[in-house]
């Protein structure tokens, strides 16, 4: 089913961008 | 292209009703006030928006809208404080949002351009891990528009 495998795709986009953005480092660069 | 306008606000809103702040957070209107979002921030860092800075937002406007104004401005230069100070970043390309058009309008675009920085400190604080999970837990259509919110904000960012 296309549409599945686009919202399967569109999930990992999201899942990718957060999980960067968690493994970032917080605050003022060292 | 309406829809497009306000696909952003509406999301942040959404956003920010996670925050469970004790003034009301459901439309546009109810956020003019400032009290909504000031009390978010102070979740977001309470040591840099204080409970003595959290004082000065007046929660008693009411449809006035220079106090509105008043208590946007005092929340729009503390985050970009925040900005400088805490995150060392310059948002100077960041398109300043209208504050007189929230006072008065309760202009959509310019109340999600002050959410969107809302956001980018939420994602940056200390406590960002807490925030950013709770982002992954809303719908997907929320998600994508906080994540092109957060992209275009790192894309105007000076470090």
């Amino acid at each position: 089913d296309p549409n599945m495998k686009a919202g399967a795709a569109n999930e990992g986009v999201l899942a990718n961008f957060f999980n960067s953005l968690l493994s970032k480092k917080t605050g003022a660069p060292g | 292209m309406e829809e497009n306008k306000t696909a952003l606000v509406e999301s942040l809103i959404i956003w920010l009703q996670t925050f469970n702040t004790p003034a009301p957070c459901r439309t546009v209107e109810d956020l003019t006030t400032g009290a909504a979002i000031s009390q978010a921030l102070h979740q977001i860092d309470p040591a840099w928006f204080s409970n003595q800075w959290l004082s000065r937002i007046k929660t008693d406007v009411e449809d006035n809208w220079r106090l509105k104004m008043n208590n946007l401005k005092k929340i729009l230069q503390m985050v970009i404080n925040y900005y400088n100070e805490v995150l060392a970043q310059e948002i100077s390309d960041f398109p300043s949002p209208d504050l007189a058009k929230v006072a008065e309008h309760s202009h959509p675009v310019e109340m999600g351009r002050l959410l969107q920085l809302v956001l980018g400190c939420a994602v940056r604080c200390e406590r960002k891990q807490d925030y950013i999970q709770i982002i992954m837990t809303l719908e997907e259509s929320v998600q994508h528009v906080v994540m092109t919110a957060i992209q275009e904000l790192m894309s105007k960012e000076i470090m």
